[in-house]
């Protein structure tokens, strides 16, 4: 099954609000998704309720090469799973260096393991280019891209679609690479200005669904919860549900 | 003058918004700012006209003991003046390592240039702890905090305390650090519950003024303006230029 990586290096575009919204669509579907928190700021972890205190407990000792990953598998309050982030996470990306071993360590891992035979997994990324956020791509064969409906977001498109197409000339291996519209405010021109500019430059990459600004997303957090089960009749719940839908469709999940 | 670093490492809590219409709210009042960049994303240089295609032109080459800070200052659209950055900035982060010259660099390149004689700086740092954002809090005698009004920044105001605090004992020197929650929304519950969790935890470190979020503060970038110049009206330019007044009532520019 998909192994998806969400990334966008630029900040607060919604990657770990979909991470988890889009994993616990997944799980009610029936599909057993296995989350991991590749973010050393943790906050996927925290909203399960997986948040370690000890970086041995969490994906960082599998980058130090001193356990496998499915001993750091956990259940999250959504009752799926997942592997949890912590803040020495962040030596990975400064003292590893890029060595082609640490990029592709994860990926060996999840192969090796069999982490993902019969079940998709979902691996949330930090806003930074580094070794953590390569290695997750690396490790996937689906990327999710979620670019927020502003003009710094647009502007940092560029640089992913740069990105992506290096990497997949390095591993020579085509990389299917949705986009996907995080926060419109369908009351906002910009919005729409800039939904414009985005099917112009993306095509068939970019997702027919969007995610709405809605209340909801952001409060979930709070209680520990994914928007399915903090408010399962909001436009967040139903976006997320309609995103899965199309990502099924296309093939993305399988 | 204040050398003040902007920084959270939670990605999109509008620090570079906040560096932006800051530093021209100082610039309209006759501060003459200089800012820097320091996010290999380079957001602000975008915003400013004042991207630059090679890195020796950027802030990477001062970090290369190339060239001084002096001579990589640019003219901003706004008409004050900017450092920018570069994508190689990001090998700063991630090859220079946590030695304690490259994080005072920096703070020695200000002090030996006179940099910061007559005039306020304002670094915008990008969303991570790396070598970047402490050369920045290194070169700083202020930091403003940006918060946005949701759970998951509320989230991070955890580990930028605890990072603060700890600089605070290695440098044996008080950080003058105010937070100010951005994006708040006074429709939103959450917005209001948000201001009142960050005043018990925070008291007089959290500024009275309260960026709404405003649609203007979006739009603007894509003009190349900061929100004074694109929509003077706004209310996120009285915004910022109340969270000024309330700096300078502070002591936190000279
Ligand atoms: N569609 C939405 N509607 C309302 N709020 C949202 C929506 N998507 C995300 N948010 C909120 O915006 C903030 C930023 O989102 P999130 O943290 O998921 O982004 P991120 O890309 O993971 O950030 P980072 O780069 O820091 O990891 C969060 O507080 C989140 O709850
Ligand atoms: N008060 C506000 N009202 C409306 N939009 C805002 C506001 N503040 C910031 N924004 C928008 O939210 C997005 C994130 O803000 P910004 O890029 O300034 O955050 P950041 O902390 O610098 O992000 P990063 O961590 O990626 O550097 C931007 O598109 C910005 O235009
Ligand atoms: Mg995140
Ligand atoms: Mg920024």
């Amino acid at each position: 099954m998909a192994k998806i990586a969400i990334f966008n290096q630029k900040g607060g575009v919604g990657k770990t609000t979909t991470t988890l919204n889009l994993t616990a669509a997944l799980a009610r579907r029936g599909y057993n998704p296995l989350s991991i928190d590749l973010d050393p700021q943790a906050h996927l972890s925290f909203v399960c309720k997986a948040t370690v205190s000890h970086s041995d407990d969490s994906v960082f000792s599998f980058y130090q090469q001193v356990r496998p990953l499915t001993q750091l598998i956990r259940p999250a309050t959504g009752g799926w799973l997942v592997i949890p982030a912590h803040v020495e996470l962040s030596k990975v990306d400064t003292s590893f260096g890029k060595g082609p071993n640490v990029l592709n360590r994860l990926n060996q891992g999840i192969v090796k393991e069999n982490l993902n035979t019969g079940r998709p997994i979902v691996m949330d990324c930090c806003p930074m280019l580094g070794v953590l956020s390569l290695s997750a791509i690396f490790a996937s064969d689906r990327v999710l891209i979620p670019v927020s409906a502003d003009y710094l977001a647009v502007q940092g498109v560029h640089s992913v679609e740069r990105v992506l197409r290096a990497l997949e000339h390095v591993r020579n291996k085509r990389l299917q690479r949705p986009y996907v519209i995080t926060r419109f405010d369908t009351r906002r021109k910009m919005s729409h200005q800039i939904v414009d500019e985005l099917k112009a430059r993306l095509g068939d990459e970019l997702c027919k669904t969007r995610i709405s600004e809605n209340v909801a997303l952001a409060e979930s957090p709070a209680s520990h919860r994914d928007v399915f089960a903090h408010a399962p009749g909001s436009r967040g719940a139903s976006d997320y549900d309609t995103l899965l839908d199309e990502l099924v469709a296309e093939g993305f999940i399988e």
